[in-house]
């Protein structure tokens, strides 16, 4: 009828889900997300982990994001699809050598006449 | 830590439910960061 | 999702005490974290399979974070 946990559920958590001082990975957190290029004086330095607490990286695997990823209930959103075909052209660029396919994609439009 | 054991006690029980037929276990860890990455959203 | 546990949750992030919450906001609320939950969960679960573990660890959950977070 309240949020704490029974004496029983407590004692279930203590079993199955508490991490210890023991465990490896004593402590998870989800870091503010930064951009490099937009280091705000708020946020200054990333904070460096303290020992034993494990922070969630949302670019540690970033090479498994070129492709659509199974989902369960919720499809993907078309912010996804996009994000994802962003990460297609990157990993796509990373191999090429000389020519940029994507800057010769983009050239095809350009019309000097229109540059004032 | 009361309130941190019922998150990760309702997000675990949740877990272990949705994966109970899949033959896969979550680590704590996993149960640990799901309860976080939910909360934080 | 216990309601009383969304209603504590939701609470420490209201900057106004005073802020109130609607039963039928609480459940949804709820049953949107559930949704979320399971979704991670599954997700996990199935990036393990691919990798033929038994065990799902926080680098499975890592591998499938990026699109979980934009799918929601």
């Amino acid at each position: 009828k309240d949020w704490f946990l029974s004496e029983e559920e407590f004692k279930l958590w203590n079993r199955l889900y508490r991490l210890r001082d023991s465990d490896e990975i004593k402590e998870i957190t989800l870091p503010q997300v930064q951009f490099l290029s937009l280091q705000n004086e708020e946020n200054g330095l990333t904070q460096e982990p303290s020992r034993g607490t494990h922070q969630l990286s949302l670019s540690e695997w970033r090479l498994w994001q070129d492709h659509p990823l199974p989902t369960y209930q919720v499809d993907h959103s078309d912010r996804c699809h996009h994000f994802i075909s962003i990460m297609q052209m990157i990993e796509g660029m990373r191999h090429e050598e000389g020519e940029c396919s994507y800057e010769l994609n983009i050239k095809s439009y350009l019309q000097m006449e229109d540059v004032s | 830590q009361r309130l941190k054991a019922a998150v990760h006690y309702t997000v675990g029980r949740l877990c272990a439910e949705a994966t109970q037929d899949s033959g896969v276990q979550l680590s704590k860890q996993t149960v640990a960061a799901i309860a976080e990455v939910t909360f934080r959203q | 999702v216990p309601q009383e546990l969304v209603s504590k949750l939701l609470h420490l992030h209201f900057k106004d005490d005073k802020t109130r919450v609607s039963g039928d906001a609480l459940l949804l609320t709820a049953e949107l974290l559930k949704v979320f939950v399971v979704e991670a969960a599954i997700r996990s679960v199935r990036q393990a399979q691919a990798e033929d573990l038994a065990c799902v660890d926080v680098d499975q959950l890592e591998k499938v974070l990026p699109q979980l977070l934009l799918d929601f």
